[in-house]
């Protein structure tokens, strides 16, 4: 089963067309590992993205090289799906 | 059997779990409740779609799908307290009994299967279905831009890797065809609502053109009150809109495709929630999220009753 250790994902607020752009440019490459929640769409609504843990330097890099601004919307994935799945099994059991 | 009354509503299940829970509720409401096979899936699991009719032949129907993409689990979790809603509500809720009185409702819980069973068993974050693709070593495609309604366009992918990948020709995956079989053979659906997470939201088309469709403004008021009645539950806002113009233009989409084939009502939720846990909706907020949802999907079945076409 694939973990999510440490992964986390962004909440991307981007200021302009531009950096809209280039967000979209993250989506193009698809790397199978960086995928959207929520994609870039049109100014006032913010974008979230799933990092790895092997990437988030990657590309809180590229963020930062744009000035484009974003918080930690989940720290570690992996963290809420054990949650997810205790809670599963919790109900099972009753 | 297990009961319908010591189902755990409030907790995530599995595709087994949902299945079974859907003969009992076949079991314990037999005149009213039937489960209809429409289809397989690419990896040639079932696709059922719960019938709720008080009779009649080939009445007016309300269609409902949820979990299109597989890793929206709230959808599911949402489909099966709706359909549970529906059958206990019957003879009991006035306005559920004057729906079921002229018309049908079908419920399609589990729409991607595939992609659902693979979301308990190896990759949680998974969207699209499982279909192999000739020539890439990416799998799936999305099963909202593989309908045939601008199919190709801005906001789908040709890329096989993409989460937004349409697939190779419109209507390519099983669990697609299966719906717009059944809708187009049925002749008779008057709505179509299709719900998602997350971002709040209550759209309708179009999808895959920023241009107003031409019930733009009776959809666009239906919404507003369907919204406005989900708030007064918990003050969830939603904003609401065409899909082009409220968030992006999005082709080959699944309310696009009705309302393209003669289905007015057309209309595509996407649930809680903003900003905070995404597809990983804590499972005590399901009967909630659930329980908001639930006037505004009445607002649109009931306005569908009134209004016939």
């Amino acid at each position: 089963k694939k973990t999510f250790v440490g992964d986390q994902v962004l909440h991307i607020t981007p200021r302009d067309e531009e950096q809209i752009t280039l967000l979209r440019l993250l989506d193009d490459q698809t790397h199978p590992e960086v995928n959207y929640w929520r994609h870039p769409s049109i100014l006032g609504h913010p974008a979230d993205l799933l990092v790895p843990s092997s990437r988030l330097q990657e590309i809180k890099g590229f963020l930062d090289s744009h000035n484009i601004s974003y918080s930690t919307m989940i720290e570690d994935v992996q963290k809420l799906l054990d949650e997810e799945m205790k809670t599963m099994i919790k109900s099972r059991r009753t | 059997r297990s009961s319908t009354s010591t189902f755990d509503f409030g907790s995530y299940h599995t595709l087994d779990e949902i299945y079974d829970w859907m003969n009992t509720l076949v079991h314990d409401h037999p005149t009213l409740v039937s489960k209809v096979q429409i289809g397989q899936s690419y990896e040639s699991r079932p696709l059922y779609v719960l019938k709720f009719s008080t009779g009649g032949s080939n009445r007016s129907a309300i269609w409902l799908d949820t979990g299109i993409h597989s890793r929206e689990w709230i959808t599911q979790a949402v489909g099966v307290w709706t359909a549970n809603k529906i059958a206990t509500g019957y003879g009991q809720d006035p306005s559920i009994t004057a729906i079921l009185d002229s018309m049908d409702v079908f419920i399609e819980i589990i729409a991607n299967p595939d992609g659902f069973a693979f979301t308990h068993s190896t990759d949680r974050m998974w969207r699209k279905t499982r279909s192999i693709n000739a020539g890439s070593h990416c799998i799936g495609v999305d099963p909202n831009r593989n309908w045939d309604a601008g199919f190709g366009g801005s906001g789908s992918s040709s890329n096989p890797c993409s989460e937004l990948y349409r697939g190779p020709y419109a209507h390519s995956e099983g669990e697609v065809q299966a719906i717009v079989d059944f809708i187009c053979g049925h002749g008779n659906v008057k709505a179509v609502i299709s719900i998602h997470s997350y971002s709040q939201m209550l759209l309708f088309p179009y999808g895959y053109k920023t241009a107003p469709a031409p019930n733009h403004q009776e959809l666009n008021e239906l919404a507003k009150k369907a919204v406005s009645d989900l708030a007064t539950i918990f003050g969830t806002k939603y904003t609401y809109g065409s899909i082009a113009e409220t968030i992006y233009v999005a082709a080959g989409t699944t309310v696009d495709w009705a309302y393209k084939n003669g289905v007015k009502y057309s209309f595509t939720f996407e649930l809680r929630d903003t900003g905070h846990y995404g597809f990983l909706l804590p499972s005590n907020q399901i009967i909630p999220t659930a329980t908001e949802t639930w006037p505004a999907l009445l607002d649109i079945m009931i306005h569908v009753l009134e209004h016939p076409y």
